[in-house]
């Protein structure tokens, strides 16, 4: 327009928004209650940065909204009912996992949700984590045969004290603290069965599902050297229906 | 009197002009901590 208003200075890229803008953390609650709903292994992410807000228009009147995201991992397993507000973020020294998240959200009559979602994720770096902290334990395979026996003791030593048999559902985590220790987490389900009934068929025994499902989650030791010592901690869940945990209900 | 103008602001150069919006501010706050 010759005769209007001349824009001057950079013009900003298309559709950016500030990232801390009201619109950016509303986007951001909807996509990380999608993540973390469909997240089916591991642990619940919680928001760490907006790294970048775009908003286009979308023909006739809604919006397309692309958010790039940061996330840290938290120390409650996806099979944990408490809410996201209350679970603590997994410190560093810890050797957390980070994700990076590319989520596309339409808003339509002034309602977001999600239409796609990607996440990349991995764990902080082990040589920064020595630098800060030489002795602390480091991430290892969950499928490392050491971390496999390491739990298999642990549920063991947990069926040593229960009468439920649990079984396994996922190795979480594992760390290895120098020189002879192991440290492990992991995610258990009910089952039909009792402990004895599955020293004696351990083959028969199911995962209680629907309504009857019911989860726990675990944190272990074992020390094997000077002597073997062993320590495990299990929280179970209150029984669950598969409509309270779509993860399940989807992939059971 | 001389006044050196800066050259990277822009300005209104004529009357009317506009200037665009700042650019947005991105990457936005860390909420727990920088990794």
């Amino acid at each position: 327009n010759a005769h209007g208003p001349k824009p001057i200075g950079p013009s900003p890229p298309l559709g950016l928004r500030d990232c801390d803008s009201s619109e950016g953390e509303e986007a951001a609650e909807v996509a990380m209650d999608y993540i973390n709903t469909h997240h089916k292994h591991g642990y619940k992410y919680a928001l760490n940065r907006i790294e970048e807000l775009r908003v286009l228009p979308r023909r006739p009147a809604s919006e397309v909204v692309i958010l790039e995201l940061d996330l840290l991992e938290t120390k409650c397993h996806v099979l944990n009912p408490l809410p996201l507000e209350n679970c603590t973020v997994r410190e560093l020294i810890n050797h957390a996992i980070e994700a990076d998240c590319d989520v596309k959200l339409l808003k339509e009559d002034g309602k977001l949700s999600v239409t796609g979602a990607r996440c990349h994720s991995s764990p902080d770096s082990a040589e920064d984590i020595i630098k800060i902290c030489p002795d602390c334990p480091l991430l290892i395979p969950l499928n490392d045969t050491q971390v496999v026996k390491t739990v298999e003791l642990l549920l063991d030593q947990y069926h040593s004290t229960n009468d439920a048999y649990f079984m396994l559902i996922e190795i979480a985590r594992a760390q290895m603290q120098a020189p002879n220790t192991i440290i492990a987490e992991f995610a258990i389900s009910a089952t039909n069965c009792s402990s004895k009934d599955a020293s004696e068929n351990v083959k028969a025994c199911q995962a209680l599902s629907g309504d009857q499902a019911q989860f726990g989650f675990c944190v272990g030791s074992v020390m094997h050297v000077p002597k073997e010592e062993i320590h495990v901690e299990c929280e179970v869940y209150a029984p669950q229906s598969e409509v309270a945990h779509p993860v399940l209900a989807k992939d059971n | 009197l001389v006044v050196k103008r800066t050259v990277s602001e822009p300005t209104a150069e004529h009357p009317g002009d506009v200037l665009h919006p700042p650019p947005p501010q991105c990457p936005g706050r860390i909420r727990h901590f920088h990794i």
